[in-house]
């Protein structure tokens, strides 16, 4: 999902 | 986590850490775009909040404590300890040119409209110009040292690979984010004409674009 999908990101 | 999600982090890594200890070994940061560095301290201060909110693995963590505090140090080192050496003469780029939009922009378009995410959302399209004043700087006195064309080219070269990790994610694993997508295309475009110069002159100090 969008929501928590980018936060795994840097 | 894939192959060009890890490649771009380690870019970035690479970029942030050559500009570093280039301003540390030479005693000098001219050359250097103070304010594109004031920047992405400001990018990822406000992008990295979430370490208080919320765990994702000890990479994640890690990463994101280096970037800042690398950050941080880099702006130290031109405001403060090796100021006499900052060339704020050609350093002219108006910040708040991109700071009002940019902060007007992720009030509008966003995934949730809270703090902690507004903060993100901004973070994310700043980063996508923070490098401006930079080539901007490089433009006006129209050359830049070797060692600062390899940061840049590896600031880009971090971008693209995210581009790349993004088409990755959303064949294998659904995932799409629409904002970061959009920044990011936005930020490698503005790396294109460098990285075309960057290859073609031989990756030396060169004459870059005007």
């Amino acid at each position: 999902g969008n929501e928590s999908g980018h936060k795994d990101e840097l | 986590m894939n192959i060009f999600r890890l490649t771009g982090d380690l870019s970035h890594l690479a970029a942030i850490v050559i500009l570093l200890l280039k301003i540390w070994k030479t005693r000098s940061c001219a050359g250097i775009s103070g304010k594109s560095q004031l920047l992405f301290a400001l990018v990822f201060t406000t992008r990295y909040l979430d370490l208080f909110t919320s765990f994702i693995s000890l990479y994640n963590t890690s990463m994101k404590l280096i970037y800042i505090a690398c950050s941080y140090a880099t702006v130290y080192l031109i405001y403060m300890k090796f100021k006499a050496t900052y060339d704020g003469n050609h350093d002219t780029f108006r910040v708040e040119f991109l700071v009002v939009p940019v902060g007007g922009l992720s009030f509008l378009v966003n995934h949730d409209f809270s703090p902690l995410e507004i903060l993100w959302t901004f973070s994310i399209y700043l980063e996508s110009v923070a490098i401006l004043p930079q080539l901007f700087m490089i433009s006006k006195t129209g050359e830049a040292e070797t060692i600062t064309t390899h940061y840049l080219f590896f600031q880009g070269l971090y971008r693209a690979l995210y581009l790349v990790n993004w088409i990755w994610r959303f064949y294998f694993e659904g995932f799409f984010d629409l904002i970061a997508v959009v920044a990011g295309v936005v930020q490698t475009i503005l790396y294109c004409d460098f990285f075309y110069l960057y290859i073609t002159k031989g990756m030396s100090g060169c004459a870059l674009p005007a």
